[in-house]
């Protein structure tokens, strides 16, 4: 019935942006008999996620698709992996000096920057910004952050305020915003690093009735953020290409098990999208 | 007998897992009909914690602990919704998430238990 | 059937912990009455899993990861053995971390598989 | 039946140390009527330990009784545990800097101080030492390699060779042990600062045939050191009071209970042991 059996580990299960990618790897899967199992921690942790790599592994499964979240826990891991034989892609989040074959998603590094470039023009170079990040040990959102300050770096009234850390929950991120606003009453700007961050931003700015002087730029374009958008709440987003990221995962782990040469990154889609851009 | 514990425990499971589901909605949402769908399910988990009481010999370890985990959480899901309506974010956020640790040690003991009637 | 199935897991789970104990024995103490009973403990399993293939249908995704992982644990316990007897302690060593975090693997599986029973 | 439920939480469930703590511990629970869990990791994860504490409190426990092996792990959810009205003792390994209400147990850095000094006596102050420890980052094992290193320091020719980690493992100290005797065949001394690197490091020196040129100082008396001792092949070992440490913290955290005054601190006794004293 299946020719192949592949396991996606997302960094947290219902993670609407995961369930994204989730969505791009079935479709492949359907359309070339794969048994696709998504499976991973219910709330991020990289433990968990390690461990479902491994029982992944001792499952004897064809391929693992999975994010290379830290170099010093992931690197050894993956390499042990490919070494007994399972090949394994990095989606969304790379480790790109491990053994893994190959990685698709978002350059993060330039995600990062053109999210910087984007607060630079649309607050004309005038901002006193806090950020709101996933994690602070997290290869992809250390990224973002660089890029996003790489950015900024040279324009002498952009000023980074504070950084805190959401461990990706929405519920966190709000509790983060409303802690920055109380304690820094002269930022004006937020930028959020990861898919809930912009929401929880945004759901203390509104609640605070903050949204005429304060900027917000988040990421990605799930339901919630686009809405905010619309009310002008949130003014800008990095989009990304999850379905793309999932689906093109299951079709080059297919090619990698036939022999066929992969290339080693494949970068999917990155861009700024406003609230002009949304008609 | 043992298979009616196993549906009570099974029900156990499943209900704490739709109150972190539905504090969640409350939570993101505001909207009252998230509320009664917590409530409901808080009510339901105080029944079936009663009738726990009256179907499980209570010197088992692992079950005296299991019932007073389901008082940690139905403790911890009412100061959530409590402070989520004073909009005390920080107390509302830690709460929430003693939630959802909560929950989880919940469905380990459950298996657990369920384990232990087989053995 | 039900009943049987249950059975037939939890045989399984204890089995192989039996493995990881005598494998950890023999490792310890280098005396073959240890080996002997490593060598029954790896038999019967062999033994459980045949008769897990003829009572269980295969669809079920939790189950053919169990299988599987049975096989590494099988595979990773000869391997201990073998570099234990040609005293290569980094291999040996290497091995038998697998075979712990294998059959921790297996505990959780069954646990799992003993709950997807019920609901 | 029973008047408290304490629950004791060990670094590793099956270690023989342990396994004396418990007996300890059990025998005040039989006497002083408490219903004592002894639950924990089956293998050594800082994690799973701090998941058995979290969930002990959950369970509305009346005391816990566990080790503090790393200040920022552990002191955050002690306070919590504390403040939440569940009293907490340390066993073992201490926390200083959290709320817990008493450590009981060695005094860790005089331990590895006491076993530096008697390496300088029984080897007329030279040797070329490999130490072994359990780990190199939690509290007991970091103290022991300190006192260690002070105690040998203003000796010019002692030389520590290389320092490895056994994650209390005896078949982990053996392969470190065999790691180190190949590439540093200048060692000629061992240091174990945990029950179990005494015994590996034994079972490496012994296979090779090199008893008569090593000399090893170990940890604890469990009955495998104490035949390795009688064979010549262990010198020395830091004695501890395991036993004590778990009758003592559980009689203590009654005392807590009815409200009586405990002292913040009480240290087991530690002292060497050689051959001659086993008689
Ligand atoms: O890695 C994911 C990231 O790409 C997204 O933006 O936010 C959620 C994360 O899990
Ligand atoms: O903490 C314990 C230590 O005191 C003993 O020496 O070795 C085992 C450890 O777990």
């Amino acid at each position: 019935k299946y020719k192949y059996h592949f396991v996606l580990v997302p960094e947290e299960l219902d993670n609407e942006y995961w369930r994204l990618v989730e969505k791009g790897a079935m479709a492949a899967a359907k359309k070339y008999g794969v048994m696709l199992e998504y499976t991973g921690p219910k709330q991020a942790n990289i433990d968990e996620h390690l461990r479902t790599i491994e029982m992944a592994a001792a499952s004897k499964v064809d391929g693992i698709m999975t994010q290379g979240l830290s170099d010093d826990q992931f690197t050894p891991l993956i390499n042990k992996v490919v070494s007994m034989g399972t090949p394994v892609i990095t989606v969304d989040t790379d480790v790109s000096n491990s053994e893994r074959l190959s990685y698709i998603g978002t350059d993060n590094y330039l995600a990062g920057y053109l999210a910087g470039k984007a607060l630079i023009e649309d607050t004309d170079g005038k901002a006193n910004v806090a950020i709101i990040t996933g994690s602070f040990y997290k290869n992809h959102q250390k990224l973002r952050v660089q890029g996003f300050k790489d950015a900024v770096k040279m324009e002498k009234n952009i000023h980074i305020i504070d950084i805190e850390e959401s461990e990706i929950s929405r519920v966190r991120a709000a509790e983060k915003a409303y802690q920055i606003i109380t304690k820094y009453p002269q930022v004006n700007a937020f930028f959020g690093t990861s898919a809930l961050d912009g929401i929880g931003i945004a759901q203390v700015v509104e609640t605070y009735k903050k949204q005429n002087q304060m900027y917000i730029i988040g990421f990605d374009t799930l339901p919630e953020t686009l809405d905010y958008m619309k009310k002008g709440v949130i003014q800008a987003t990095v989009v990304q290409e999850p379905y793309q990221m999932g689906y093109g995962a299951v079709k080059m782990m297919i090619d990698i098990i036939n022999g066929k040469k992969v290339p080693s990154i494949v970068h999917t889609d990155t861009r700024i999208m406003r609230v002009k851009d949304l008609i | 007998k043992g298979f009616e514990r196993f549906l009570l425990l099974n029900d156990i499971y499943q209900t704490s897992n739709l109150i972190t589901q539905t504090l969640h909605a409350y939570i993101l949402d505001k909207e009252d009909r998230y509320l009664d769908d917590y409530l409901k399910a808080n009510i339901r988990l105080i029944k079936d914690q009663s009738d726990l009481n009256k179907t499980m010999n209570t010197n088992d370890i692992t079950l005296i602990n299991y019932k007073n985990m389901i008082d940690s959480l139905l403790h911890e899901s009412d100061e959530t919704v409590d402070y989520f309506q004073k909009d005390d974010i920080n107390q509302y956020s830690n709460h929430y998430n003693e939630v959802l640790k909560i929950a989880d040690f919940l469905q380990e003991s459950t298996l657990a238990l369920l384990n232990n009637k087989l053995t």
